[in-house]
């Protein structure tokens, strides 16, 4: 985590699924997710958010959603942290 | 100076005559309008069918100032999922940073409102994205909006300047960056222009902001009006280029769009930098829009220069570019960019050489600089990786620390760049360190990538540190980027007009000022030196007959392009010739002339050193076993029997052990038990019991035969005496028994035998009259305990001890 302060966990995955858009559908159907699309243009690379999990917390989400991260067709998968971000 | 040109309108938007960076209309002060923008303008520059966005949060697209330019598809709220970018009202106004920067960029002119936007003609989008949690995701999606229509995208923002922060783009922002470099603007790359690091806060730096120190993002710093430092700008080794900005005391300010339909002149920082040189870049894709996202990179390099801008750390880097940690190459020249453009030829490829990790680990005393260095040949043995000429360098570095803050890294180049890696932060205590952090350099552009790369890690600690803890560089490696051949034609008009035009002959040297001379003479006519070159220019071309009129040189290059260069055929004394670079570089100092850069590689030496053959180095005092050879400077050796002599070879002043020292010779020494007489030379016996001794008298004796006591060599110890034997010497020394004791054994410990009037118990002695009437309780008592063993007991009940025997 930046500079030492605890992470902010939120209820947003980047999930990059092999298998294309409707893939992604079935993944985020069947373990309870929201699929929110595409990433931009990063093929692959899907938007899921989980309306059961808190939505600001210090610690990395539990629960049997988290089982999407063991599907086969699931690569990589990534709970979205709130960076910080300062105006120049 | 741009004075008003009587054939370019002046403009009727209220604020254009507070635009001081712009044009000079205001006659009582200095006229600060070195960014050429209206230069640029009136080669007929605006930003005609160039799209920009701006990244921050939200565009208000109904603004008065924007409207016209407004472009929707240019646009996208990542917070809200929705098209329209439009921020989110509040009584602070906190959401105004994205309507100031884009007024900056594409304001219209002439429409009686605010400002003029130096893109004026441009195309202007927002994507709202800094409202709300800023994530991996929401970023990605930002960076990644529309690339294919999308031609710059400009950010003023980053992670937190509070010190301790060190963060960048996270995996799926980097991927964005990648992909939108590879396929944005149909395959020329899309081109990202960021804020150099600063937050408003001090104690930072700014290479620990992933975003600036990227490869793909153009770092953008700022300078006041006079050209000084702003309070806020941190020291940056990736800032590429400088524009005004405010953020000085008593200097003016930059003037722009503001949210709910105004105009402000309290925007400042960094933020509004990035804009302004998106705005010129705008200009420069307009005069060539097949420019690649490096092309314009290598743009800005070539064409920004220091101009009036007041820094510290100015140098000339290894192909004569100036360069410094807080302008990089210097402030931004907007018209040389259009007339560099309009005739850019695309660079050639992008090589990367990603040299072998340097994995041994380093410990970083505390108060110490840790120095270690590779060698690489860029890659010259792959093909499609080798590097010659340089672009970015980047070091990816991993260091366990107890207190990050208090470390400081450079990189030196192997042509003697030196880049500021990363500054000590004084607020950084964190004890992660840097795990394959990567630090860039833009310092080295152009240079020969192949030679020596140096990386210094220096550890001063701000407050007093547990000296155990230290800090370890565990791992780090150089990522080097350039191209195989010369960025092409492009190099040859290096100096271009404009910086010659630029930079005052007043504060040339006087070389240099010919040198341009002639270079301008040669440009405006164009002709091409065809005369025949000197020979140390080799098979090289070159553009006079001199040696210092070479392009390269055929065996070295001696100087400095600062002091004057030229091409010879040996090294100076004082030098070495660097084979790999083909350069004279100075031998250590104590050297006259030598074969590499180290105080060991001396071949002979300067005035008042001598040469260690056996170390090959250049000394002040010859060692032990030597001595000073004035004719030859060298340190001879002294005569086998002599430890030290002076002068010549056998004038010992010190023997070696078995000799003794006669009239500065060392001779065979007499054997023990004789001494030494020298006149004549023989050897006499020593005094009995004199095991070794320098001369007939008692006090002559150094070693005693048997025994010695109070000095005195003795054949045996006398009464109350017994002979010790002391480690390390080959005779006894008498050493007084216990009290009352007149004989004891070696130990001394044991008695054996007692004064008169004291009796003898198990060693020790005990006057006679002493303990005989002790009770038979108290005697049972200490035998019962065994406590005869005491010695300090028995005395209790002697009796008892008697019976027990």
């Amino acid at each position: 985590s930046p500079g030492g302060s605890r992470a902010v966990y939120t209820n947003h995955w980047a999930v990059r699924v092999s298998g294309g858009a409707a893939e992604a559908e079935r993944l985020a159907a069947h373990y309870g997710y929201l699929n929110l699309g595409q990433i931009g243009n990063l093929e692959d690379y899907y938007h899921f958010h989980h309306s059961k999990t808190i939505k600001r917390s210090t610690f990395s989400s539990r629960g049997p959603h988290n089982f999407l991260r063991m599907d086969p067709k699931v690569r990589w998968l990534q709970q979205q942290e709130v960076k910080r971000r300062v105006k120049r | 100076r741009v004075r008003r040109n009587p054939n370019f309108a002046s403009f009727n938007d209220p604020l254009w005559p507070e635009m001081w960076y712009m044009h000079c209309e205001d006659n009582d002060s200095e006229c600060r309008s070195e960014m050429n923008i209206m230069a640029a303008w009136q080669r007929g520059y605006t930003g005609k069918d160039v799209v920009v966005t701006i990244l921050d949060d939200g565009i208000e697209k109904n603004h008065p100032d924007l409207v016209q330019n407004y472009d929707p598809r240019a646009s996208y709220d990542v917070n809200g999922h929705d098209e329209d970018p439009t921020p989110r009202y509040d009584a602070s106004n906190e959401n105004k940073h994205g309507t100031r920067c884009a007024g900056e960029v594409a304001a219209s002119a002439n429409n009686s409102n605010c400002i003029v936007g130096i893109a004026y003609n441009a195309r202007i989008g927002g994507i709202r994205m800094l409202d709300g949690d800023v994530t991996d995701i929401v970023e990605a999606k930002a960076i990644g909006t529309k690339p294919d229509y999308i031609h710059i995208y400009s950010a003023s923002w980053g992670p937190d300047d509070d010190g301790r922060t060190v963060d960048g783009p996270g995996r799926l922002a980097k991927e964005a960056f990648e992909k939108g470099i590879k396929e944005g603007r149909k395959g020329r790359g899309s081109i990202y222009v960021w804020a150099s690091g600063n937050g408003g806060r001090e104690g930072d730096h700014c290479s620990c902001d992933g975003y600036t120190n990227s490869i793909y993002t153009i770092s953008i710093s700022s300078t006041t009006e006079n050209g000084n430092k702003p309070w806020y700008l941190e020291e940056c080794a990736s800032t590429i280029a400088t524009t005004y900005s405010s953020g000085a005391f008593y200097e003016r300010q930059i003037v722009t769009t503001d949210l709910r339909k105004r105009c402000t002149d309290g925007h400042t920082g960094t933020s509004v930098s990035a804009p302004m040189v998106a705005g010129i870049i705008a200009l420069a894709l307009e005069a060539n829009p097949l420019l690649t996202w490096r092309d314009v990179q290598h743009l800005l390099i070539k064409t920004s220069r220091p101009a009036h801008l007041l820094a510290p750390d100015w140098k000339t880097n290894g192909v004569g570019r100036r360069v410094s940690h807080l302008y990089g190459f210097g402030l931004v020249d907007a018209e040389a960019l259009v007339v560099e453009a309009k005739k850019w030829q695309t660079v050639p490829a992008q090589h990367i050489c990603v040299g072998t990790s340097n994995k041994k680990t380093w410990v970083i005393p505390a108060n110490k600089t840790v120095r270690t260095a590779t060698v690489t040949n860029a890659c010259a043995d792959q093909l499609d990786h080798h590097v010659s000429y340089l672009e970015h360098v980047v070091v990816r570095v991993s260091i366990a620390h107890p207190r990050r803050g208090d470390l400081q890294i450079n990189l030196i180049s192997p042509s003697g760049t030196k880049s500021q890696l990363l500054g000590r932060r004084q607020h950084d205590d964190s004890s992660e360190g840097f795990k394959h952090w990567e630090f860039m350099t833009v310092h080295c552009w152009g240079e020969k990538a192949s030679g020596e790369w140096t990386l210094e890690v220096q550890d001063k600690p701000y407050h007093v540190r547990n000296p155990e803890m230290q800090g370890k560089l565990k791992e780090w490696s150089l990522i080097l980027y350039g191209t195989v051949e010369p960025p092409s034609s492009n190099v040859n008009s290096q100096h271009s007009r404009s910086r010659m035009m630029e930079m005052p002959s007043s504060d040339m040297e006087p070389s240099k000022v010919a040198f341009f001379q002639t270079q301008m003479e040669m440009q405006e006519e164009e002709e091409e030196y065809t005369g025949p070159c000197h020979t140390e220019c080799g098979d090289q071309e070159c553009d006079g007959p001199s040696a210092d009129q070479c392009l390269n040189c055929f065996h070295y290059s001696f100087g400095s392009l600062k002091a004057g260069r030229k091409c010879v055929s040996s090294c100076p004394s004082g030098y070495f010739g660097d084979s790999v670079q083909r350069k004279c570089r100075r031998c250590h100092r104590s050297c006259e002339t030598c074969l590499g850069r180290s105080q060991n590689s001396c071949t002979t030496c300067k005035h008042g050193f001598y040469h260690h053959q056996e170390t090959n180095a250049c000394v002040m005092l010859c060692p032990a076993g030597f001595y000073a050879e004035m004719g030859q400077r060298r340190c001879q050796k002294c005569h086998p029997n002599c430890k030290k002599c002076i002068w010549e070879m056998d004038r010992c002043t010190v023997c070696k052990d078995g000799f003794s020292l006669v009239d500065n010779s060392c001779v065979m020494g007499c054997k023990a038990g004789m001494y030494l007489i020298k006149e004549p030379v023989r050897c006499e016996n020593c005094r009995s019991n004199c095991r070794t001794c320098t001369g007939p008298g008692r006090e002559d004796c150094t070693q005693c035969g048997r025994n010695s006591h109070d000095w005195k060599c003795v054949p045996s110890c006398g009464e109350n005496y017994y002979a010790d034997a002391v480690p390390g010497l080959p005779y006894k020394v008498c050493r007084r028994c216990e009290n009352n004791c007149t004989s004891c054994d070696s130990s001394g410990k044991k008695c054996l035998q007692c004064k008169e009037g004291f009796s003898l118990f198990s060693g020790s002695c005990v006057a006679n009259d002493r303990c005989r009437n002790t009770d038979d309780l108290f005697c049972e008592l200490v035998k019962s305990n065994k406590l005869c063993e005491r010695k300090i007991l028995f005395q209790f009940c002697c009796r008892t001890c008697l019976l027990a025997g």
